[in-house]
């Protein structure tokens, strides 16, 4: 099962949804495997390994110069692996402009790594703040949407446009793409804003939003500068609980 | 004097700096304009202007179909005006990949309103998450860049590539382009993370961190759904305050 983690709104808890989600998977025992599609590489580094450098990246699959099993690296989970981004990857979009299967270089790409011995049970794939062929390689590749939405006024803004993306590239590049669920990020219950964005996104979307809420927890921004996901960091704290009860969630509903 | 507000880091408080430094000086009794180069359209929204709709916005002034000061609109804050986004601008980089001068667009779109009766004195400039054509043609107007940097890990390592973006620019398209300074935002002084991460961008950059910090205030995030700035808000508050001081530092750098 392959899921695109996407939202053009910045900031949002893409890359954290991302890594936490990926990483219960895998110590669920799940063989899994996390695509970094993101420029910015925050993934890769949120896993402890460095963009830049002489190896090849996440780039080079998608100009199709190198094969994608030779970019993937372990992390510090067991049974997680990384295809790591690269900064050059802001450039691709000028760079597969006029290559007719631009959309689709992830997909194919992701082809040899979902059978056989060696296949992934679970792909996640953490997207830029963007509508841009990045992201569209990302919902082309995908089984699954899953939307982080920051309970705070911008992040209801751009919903509409994102699902509308979504129909767009159902109807005419992955039939097959669905919405997994929307998921409440970054929550402080104590806020009106919060309690008042909650309500809103559960009454305009009641199918669609996980019942799971991230909250607000500092655990989750402090296990990237260690390298490591958070259940990792502190494996009983509320972003590391809320993060299990979203997997368990997120197979639920598969 | 043109500011561009920029950093490709997702959700560290672009807009939010962009919104209420323009209203700071707007207060202060000089003729401002917010231009929103991002298609999410926050600093719009933010500000009471929705998207959508039949009129123009920045997206037409870019392709030269209209004049920007036809798309200018004033806010709820006297002597503030916007140029509001829309959502299609989101295309703009491939509609002008053939144009020669297409970082130029919207300097040249600037030019008229920087002199005579009806000049603004301080223009600010809302940027979209990336590096891509709207940021650089936010940076090519500019005089000087304001980057938001918020105080947590992943904010962190997406500076360098920025300030070498910065350097770019300035090197090929935009010689007069300097860095007026880093803001600091969303500070929680409790957290070992935030004061962490300030004392790592104090001593990496100790010329260009403005001293204000803007703490983490709840006022912040709840003015956009008033459609206000947060001084129009709640004047007293921390936010206010903060950008109130920061305002001051640009003035006093500038
Ligand atoms: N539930 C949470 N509680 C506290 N901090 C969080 C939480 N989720 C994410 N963060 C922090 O908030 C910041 C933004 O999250 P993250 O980088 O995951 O968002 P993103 O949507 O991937 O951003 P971008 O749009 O730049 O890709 C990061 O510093 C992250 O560590
Ligand atoms: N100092 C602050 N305290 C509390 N909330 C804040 C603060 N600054 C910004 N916010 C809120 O945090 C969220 C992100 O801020 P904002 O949208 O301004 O960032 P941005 O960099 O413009 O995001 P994007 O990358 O999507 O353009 C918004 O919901 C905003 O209201
Ligand atoms: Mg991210
Ligand atoms: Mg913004």
């Amino acid at each position: 099962m392959i899921y695109a983690v996407a939202n053009q709104k910045g900031g949002v808890g893409k890359t954290t949804t991302a890594i936490n989600l990926a990483a219960t998977f895998a110590q669920a025992g799940e063989r899994v495997l996390l695509v970094d599609a993101d420029p910015q590489a925050n993934a890769s580094t949120g896993l402890g390994v460095r963009p830049g450098g002489a190896e090849a990246s996440v780039f080079e699959v998608l100009l199709e110069e190198v094969d994608l099993r030779d970019v993937v690296r372990p992390t510090a989970v067991p049974g997680l692996s990384i295809a790591p981004a690269s900064r050059d990857m802001a450039g691709v979009s000028l760079m597969l402009a006029s290559a007719e299967d631009r959309e689709w270089r992830l997909r194919q790409a992701l082809e040899p790594v979902l059978s056989g011995d060696e296949a992934y049970s679970f792909v996640f794939i953490d997207s830029p703040p963007s509508l841009g062929l990045l992201t569209v390689n990302a919902l082309v590749a995908a089984d699954e949407v899953i939307v982080p939405v920051q309970t705070e006024y911008y992040a209801l803004e751009g919903l509409a446009q994102l699902l509308d993306t979504i129909t767009v590239v159902r109807e005419h590049l992955n039939p097959r793409l669905r919405v997994a669920g929307l998921v409440l990020t970054m929550s402080d219950p104590r806020t009106n804003l919060a309690r008042d964005v909650e309500a809103e996104v559960r009454s305009h979307f009641p199918d669609l939003t996980f019942m799971t809420v991230v909250p607000r927890n500092i655990r989750l921004a402090e296990a990237p500068s260690f390298g490591v996901p958070v259940l990792l960091l502190d494996p009983r704290c509320p972003g590391s609980n809320a993060y299990f009860d979203l997997a368990q969630e997120v197979v639920d509903r598969g």
